[in-house]
């Protein structure tokens, strides 16, 4: 992915940033 | 044949139609899969979703480039819409990995999680053609240069902060994106944390109030700074 800074830990993904964990 | 600049903006928007070729305007059976395993089964409202935010985007873009460019925000669009379902398989199958899951009933049936996800597709194709139009000239993409981020954010209403929400998996799934495409979703990015994020009505200021409340509950008020 070239440069790009990943925010999200290891064990984070869409469904916690949309609040469906 | 020599790599030229033109040759450059051209196989970069012939890539991203080679990609999206053999993806589906519609969702595939992994995807039907996914919402027949639903609670509550979102297809009727993704279908739905998408024909309106298709034609809200029709509309705005003939609307900015005129009428006779009606039949290219068709094609853009139609672009967008695969890239949407693709993404969305993607996204599905690695939460599925990940949470070892097969419902993702709640976040399915989130408006805001779709319309972000649309408008991001949008945003790829979108950069794609008007990366290339300084180069090209072909006529439409000068003008479509106006319709770059945070345009989409306006048309279909969508808070900067929730679009935030899908730029890193969207990167982390989407394994044909090029370098300069994450880049440029990188930029976005930037923007949001930098300004958009900040708005008055952004809904980053509930979360931080909830986020202050259930600190409350379990800490110590700290004094009051300013």
């Amino acid at each position: 992915f070239h440069d790009y800074h990943f925010g999200l830990e290891e064990n984070e993904g869409i469904s916690e940033l949309f609040d469906c964990d | 044949p020599p790599q030229t600049p033109v040759r450059a903006a051209m196989d970069v928007i012939q890539q991203l139609k080679m990609t999206l070729h053999s993806a589906s305007d519609r969702p595939s059976e992994a995807l039907i899969s996914y919402f027949n395993n639903c609670t509550v089964n979102p297809t009727e409202d993704i279908i739905k979703r998408v024909e309106y935010l298709g034609n809200v985007f029709k509309e705005k873009f003939a609307e900015a480039l005129g009428m006779e460019c009606a039949e290219i925000g068709y094609q853009r669009f139609n672009l967008a819409k695969r890239l949407y379902f693709r993404v969305m398989e993607s996204m599905l199958k690695s939460e599925e990995k990940r949470l070892s899951v097969q419902n993702f009933s709640k976040l399915l049936n989130i408006d805001t999680f779709h319309t972000s996800l649309l408008g991001c597709s949008v945003e790829v194709v979108m950069a794609t053609y008007g990366s290339s139009g300084s180069i090209l000239q072909t006529g439409t993409t000068h003008a479509e240069t106006n319709l770059s981020f945070p345009w989409i954010l306006h048309i279909f209403k969508l808070k900067a902060f929730d679009f935030y929400k899908v730029i890193e998996s969207f990167i982390k799934v989407e394994p044909c994106l090029t370098r300069e495409m994450v880049k440029h979703l990188e930029g976005c990015e930037h923007r949001i944390m930098e300004s958009l994020a900040w708005q008055t009505d952004s809904p980053i200021f509930e979360l931080i109030k909830q986020s202050r409340e259930q600190e409350g509950q379990t800490e110590q008020p700290e004094p009051t700074s300013s």
